[in-house]
């Protein structure tokens, strides 16, 4: 059976919101040992995510930036808990990105699928 | 024949020299499209690594750090070319990382397998 996003996601994503001062979601970043969060609204539907790239990026335009959803990406590329690993993967690669929050019908978020879980699969584990 | 890391790796890595600006190193990085840069000495040899995730911890803890040498990695993890996918895969999960450096015995930088470059093996690809 091929593997799907489910088995191989991690459960345990930091989410935080968009009127949060950037320092702020640095600070979960370092805190979670990630480079993603997802930043979610009031009833915890996915609004966008927010990586260190976008922190980064507010350190060379420093400018007008303050909150994250000033810096947040809001086109958010997701997976489906049960989407084969093979179709998540070969998103990561088109978009040049390194994680896919997963999300169900109502848009909340079940986890992070991210490049590094793929090594999961290698080993012969699978 | 099972894939090696030179077969997937990307070969434009980007390089700073450990006394740049740490502003300098998020210039890069953004340029890059990336979240990895190598540490190279004068003549070439890798020396660290520093991401997006170190230059998010400059934020945090803004302190005494300037320069790219105070913020980098040293101990980096690395892969050789002709190392098989499988041994590299397992080291980006093991270390929680999502990049290794591809050096050849003079510790000079070949090419950089990122986790995203795993991707490329999926989808009847290989
Ligand atoms: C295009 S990638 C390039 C840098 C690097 N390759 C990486 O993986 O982060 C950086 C941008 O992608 C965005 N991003 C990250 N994950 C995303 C996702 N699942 N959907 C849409 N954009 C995403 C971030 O917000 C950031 O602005
Ligand atoms: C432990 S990871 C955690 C965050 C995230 N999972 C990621 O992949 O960047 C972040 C740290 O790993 C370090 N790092 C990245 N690639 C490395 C490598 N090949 N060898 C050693 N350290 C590395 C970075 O310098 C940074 O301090």
């Amino acid at each position: 059976r091929s593997p799907r996003v489910q088995d191989i996601m991690d459960r345990n994503v930091v989410s935080i919101g968009d009127d949060e001062v950037i320092k702020a979601a640095a600070a979960k970043l370092l805190k979670g040992e990630t480079n993603h969060l997802v930043v979610v609204d009031r009833e915890g539907r996915l609004v966008g995510v927010v990586t260190t790239y976008d922190v980064s990026k507010a350190i060379v335009h420093p400018g007008k930036a303050k909150v994250v959803g000033d810096i947040m990406t809001r086109k958010v590329i997701t997976a489906t808990p049960d989407e084969s690993v093979d179709i998540a993967a070969q998103k990561l690669e088109r978009y040049n990105i390194s994680a896919l929050p997963v999300t169900d019908t109502a848009n909340r978020v079940q986890g992070m699928l991210t490049a590094i879980d793929l090594g999961k699969l290698f080993g012969g584990r699978w």
